[in-house]
């Protein structure tokens, strides 16, 4: 039990900061922030826990809890996608996860979904548009006047020009 | 493998027989306030066999489909989520979760009723672990999941191992 | 106590349908919803509760929970507005409320709180840019690239045309 | 009356010090994340006397402007929002609060050092209830407000009459 935590806590780490380098790096900061999980003790570690920090590109405070809600969006998302990574699903599902992020935030992660959608498949619930200019298929749901019910309509995107 | 596509039958805000898909590699669902998007995702949760409270009902019956609170009193009605999964081989694979009319759940595989713990086994061997949810994020949840405690992120890791 | 107590209910209850039915009215529900507090015990009302129950225009269920994320969020906006309409502070402060709504939500409400806003002054902080079409002023923030430090620009929105 | 403007003084991230404003009766605050934009609500917040808690600090002086954690340890650093108030009749009334060297919250009101309860009773003149905070609302907690529980609404409405 405890050397496939130790093996899981292994992978996950030593994920992460990649992760959380992909969603955070921009033209002004191409190194991107920097994100590392530390067991809290070595020893016992079923006992304690596993301290998680995250620091975007022009911060410098460890401390999670002082992080703007986008910046703890992005750091979630690193987090999720690293504990993934270790025993990977075939398949996602997001609901509105975009809800705090800025638009360039919403486009790093729309970009960085795209990028992982060979192996893994990918299904984005969102209110903006910047996630389905990036998705391959749209479903499009309506509520039916007469009945009162919802309805859904599909849309293959990938016929339309490259997005 | 992957969703090829589900087929409702009376869940939540989805009347009657509705099939939806193909999903794709990327599939974006969109919509407006209340048109019954997260009722998509509750769908595909619910044939996964993740427990009614985290679907946003109180017990199965809140899950099928009612015109108004009168309808949802009545007794004998059915709900049922069927999900198409298709294999690295292209072969189809069915998982089927029924709401019956006694109030209880029954669980299809290929059309073939099984028990739950046959059918979980079935989905671990695709690779899809339902208890450690590592692969659905609902609305509202995701920022939390950086603010969990030392604690809570061990529980999260053990889940997965 | 007691007495101001059922004076302020009166005055709320009296009032949370109609901001209610200005919020959800559109031109396919001119109607909009319906919204209502109701106190559990009326013999003692301080060791019960009050229940609030809003409906959207094509929803029948009397149950809050099952609202959606975007439902709520104007069912809660309703509730709030009432309750200041009962002892109004002279200005209201709001940070992101519309991180759930659909563009046509935000701008139902970002036209209901201009309509307020003579006598009410209202600051809202949204990544939409549909609240700041509605406003008057505009507060941008931004980090200063070199000290890593908030700084803002105040832009006078009414010397351009009228939005 | 309405806030025509606020001065900040190393309050979180606003380095120096800045003014802010004027204010509108329909004022946008917008910006990327992270830029800083709840924390110009957290010094309005802080001015009207809300606690350190709510503004998602542990102590007064995780409220103070700090280039980096080593910083954040060094003592006898101070801060301060001053909040520029105008009557309906114009004149400015000015309301403002200092975190002092020694990790204190001092009060004045004009200029004038007053103690809490006399700076809250003006507040209150003013139709400014703090306590009530029913003109506030926080990143992240408007849904909240939708699912309190009928007991919860009852000391909602208590706290404004
Ligand atoms: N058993 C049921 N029968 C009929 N309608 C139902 C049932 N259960 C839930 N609903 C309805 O479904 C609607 C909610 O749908 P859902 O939560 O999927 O919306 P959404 O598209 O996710 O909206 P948002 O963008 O606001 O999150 C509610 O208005 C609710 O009344
Ligand atoms: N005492 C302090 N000194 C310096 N910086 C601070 C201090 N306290 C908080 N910060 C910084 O302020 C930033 C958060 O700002 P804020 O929460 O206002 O962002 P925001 O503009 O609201 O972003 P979002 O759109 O994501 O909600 C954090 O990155 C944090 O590091
Ligand atoms: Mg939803
Ligand atoms: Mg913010």
């Amino acid at each position: 039990r405890l050397t496939r935590f130790m093996e899981a806590l292994e992978h996950i780490s030593g994920n992460i900061d990649k992760i959380y380098k992909q969603l955070t790096k921009s033209s002004r900061h191409p190194l991107g922030g920097s994100a590392y999980l530390n067991l809290e003790n070595e020893e016992e570690p079923f006992l304690h826990g596993i301290k998680y920090s995250a620091m975007p590109p022009t911060k410098r405070f460890r401390d999670m809890e002082q992080l703007s809600g986008g910046e703890k969006t992005v750091a979630a998302l690193a987090l999720l996608f690293s504990i993934h990574s270790y025993k990977p699903s075939p398949f996602f599902i997001l609901d509105e996860v975009d809800a705090a992020l800025d638009n360039l935030n919403v486009a790093k992660v729309a970009g960085f979904i795209r990028s992982k959608s060979n192996g893994l498949q990918s299904i984005v619930i969102s209110l903006k548009d910047t996630f389905y200019h990036k998705a391959e298929a749209m479903v499009g749901v309506y509520k039916d006047f007469q009945t009162g019910c919802s309805r859904t309509l599909t849309f293959d995107l990938t016929k339309f020009e490259e997005s | 493998g992957k969703i090829d596509r589900i087929e409702l039958e009376n869940f939540k805000s989805y009347k009657g027989h509705q099939v939806i898909g193909p999903f794709f590699d990327f599939t974006a669902i969109i919509g407006p306030n209340g048109s019954g998007k997260s009722n998509l995702m509750d769908a595909i949760s619910f044939v996964l066999g993740v427990r009614t409270s985290q679907l946003r009902g109180g017990q199965l019956k809140d899950l099928i489909y009612a015109f108004d609170d009168r309808e949802k009193e009545q007794g004998g009605r059915r709900a049922s989520v069927k999900l198409v999964y298709r294999l690295e081989n292209g072969t189809e694979l069915l998982f089927t979760r029924i709401i019956t009319g006694a109030g209880g759940s029954e669980y299809m595989i290929d059309d073939r009723v099984v028990n739950w713990d046959d059918y979980n086994a079935r989905l671990k061997s695709l690779g899809i672990l339902v208890k450690a949810r590592n692969f659905l994020v609902f609305q509202g949840d995701v920022e939390s999941i950086a603010s969990k405690t030392p604690r809570e992120l061990t529980v999260l890791l053990e889940q997965i191992c």
